[in-house]
């Protein structure tokens, strides 16, 4: 089973 | 003071019609140097990054950054009004309360104009970081409409793997399975063909909802760039011409 990722993990808000 | 006129219109409508069903509002860019726009859900499942670059509007005259935050719906309804031979020109004034859209027929017969009442919008923005994926991919962007539509049919995510051979994707749903691989061919064959290459293998997994959203923007290219990394966004460019791209980042599926 997977869950849809956060792209928030990845790319740092500014 | 802000003014850009495109001959090529249809371009534009394009931009939009791929923007359209992704973003609600969003901030538009426009700098002396082009116009920007960086939006992503409010899920955070998706990002799109777009790039008109100033010198490929026939006239661009831009004196400093101005954000124009748009209500994508607004902006579609009245973008529909452009022949799709028509010129358009975005102008503004720098109290940036209304954009307005002019579109002039080729004959110049036609003239319409349009206000767009503009918001104040206090979007989030993120740092891009300058990836180096593990694969990339450049195939016809009908290609990879196909691939979605065909694959939606049949289950809500898509893995997708490459070898040099092809570029390959799967789905699994309760009616069965379903693949579909995409050869590469010989590097002769420009437009119409497909170049893999690969640092490492890699095997990612999608929802298909989303990848078939960014094939909205199949009309504004002949190809279309993947690149994708194990557990990374994966991005999907498709170019405008010379004078930039919409780009879009989709977060991976992982595994619980």
């Amino acid at each position: 089973t997977s869950t849809q990722g956060r792209l928030d993990t990845f790319f740092k808000v500014v | 003071m802000l003014e850009a006129r495109l001959a090529q219109g249809n371009v534009l409508k394009k931009v939009i019609d791929s923007l359209r069903d992704l973003v609600n509002e969003a901030n538009f860019e426009f700098t002396p140097s082009g116009i920007t726009l960086q939006s992503m859900d409010s899920a955070h499942v998706i990002l799109v990054s777009l790039l008109l670059r100033a010198d490929g509007f026939d006239n661009y005259r831009c004196d400093r950054t101005i954000p124009v935050g748009i209500n994508m719906a607004s902006l579609s309804k009245i973008i529909r009004a452009a022949a799709n031979d028509d010129a358009i020109t975005l102008r503004a004034d720098d109290n940036g309360e209304s954009l307005n859209l002019i579109f002039e027929a080729p004959n110049a017969g036609r003239v319409s104009d349009y206000e767009l009442k503009l918001m104040d919008l206090d979007v989030e923005q993120v740092a891009l970081p300058d990836m180096s994926y593990d694969v990339t991919v450049r195939m016809p962007s009908e290609e990879l409409q196909r691939v979605c539509r065909d694959l939606s049919a049949v289950g809500e995510s898509v893995t997708i793997n490459a070898t040099k051979e092809s570029i390959n994707f799967g789905v699994k749903g309760e009616l069965g399975s379903g693949s579909i691989a995409i050869r590469s061919t010989a590097p002769v064959d420009k437009k119409e063909g497909v170049s893999i290459s690969m640092r490492q293998p890699a095997d990612v997994s999608f929802s298909l909802k989303f990848l078939t959203q960014f094939t909205k923007a199949t009309p504004l290219s002949e190809t279309v760039r993947l690149e994708f990394s194990n557990e990374c966004p994966m991005l999907v460019e498709y170019p405008i011409g010379d004078m930039g791209y919409i780009r879009f980042y989709l977060a991976p599926k992982v595994d619980d």
